[in-house]
């Protein structure tokens, strides 16, 4: 463990704690791409399967077990408590286009064709793209509360994180994982546009809205 | 390759 993979996995609990106690205050949803939640309850249920059959660290578990939690949670109440609050309108990204790629990819390129390997590679493709629904959701209605923006701020700080974690192990601990890394520097790209925003108008109080 | 090393990361 190095300071860099802790405070990544603090930034992403950390958003998964504000996007679903804003949901749970505010009592809506409005705003939230339900699709990219659903896509996120996937990418955590392939990857801790291994849940069920090792243990790392009472850590390790323990966040595992809350990341899990969390997002059927939201899920929940983004498709049933608070469904009428739900801009299904606005949420129409064809998430098909995204697992049936993933999906394919996963089998074809991944370090080991055992089950729980495919599962987790599948997790770290889908990971990389899961946010998209939500950021076209964002291009759709042309903003975004700013609650939201914190959430998506955490959520692509967590693996520019893991990025900076990646070369330190790859330097003292001489372990990489190309398949991990390259799904992140994908998945942490795809938050350039947003962190720009974030950083030239959340921060300075502004509201974000598109078109820029 | 190294990338089997137990996964333990998130």
């Amino acid at each position: 463990m190095n300071i860099f993979r802790l405070t990544g996995d603090l930034s992403h609990l950390a958003a998964i704690i504000i996007l679903l106690l804003k949901i749970w205050k505010s009592r809506s949803c409005a705003g939230i791409s339900g699709k990219s939640q659903i896509l996120f309850a996937m990418v955590f249920t392939t990857r801790y399967l291994d849940l069920l059959t090792a243990y790392i660290s009472l850590y390790n578990t323990s966040m595992k077990i809350i990341y899990i939690g969390c997002s059927y949670a939201t899920v929940y109440l983004i498709y049933a408590k608070f469904k009428a609050t739900y801009d299904g309108n606005h949420d129409t990204f064809r998430v098909e286009f995204l697992v049936v790629p993933v999906g394919g990819l996963s089998f074809l390129v991944n370090h080991d064709f055992s089950p729980l390997e495919i599962l987790w590679t599948f997790s770290i493709y889908l990971e990389a793209v899961a946010i998209l629904p939500q950021l076209f959701m964002i291009s759709k209605t042309g903003e975004a509360e700013t609650i939201t923006t914190h959430y998506l701020f955490f959520l692509g700080l967590y693996r520019a994180l893991y990025l900076i974690n990646w070369v330190w192990r790859f330097y003292f601990e001489g372990f990489f994982d190309m398949i991990a890394i390259v799904a992140g520097v994908v998945q942490t790209i795809l938050y350039c546009d947003f962190f720009y925003l974030y950083v030239t108008k959340v921060l300075k109080g502004k509201k974000l809205s598109l078109p820029a | 390759s190294d990338s089997q090393k137990k996964k333990d990361e998130l």
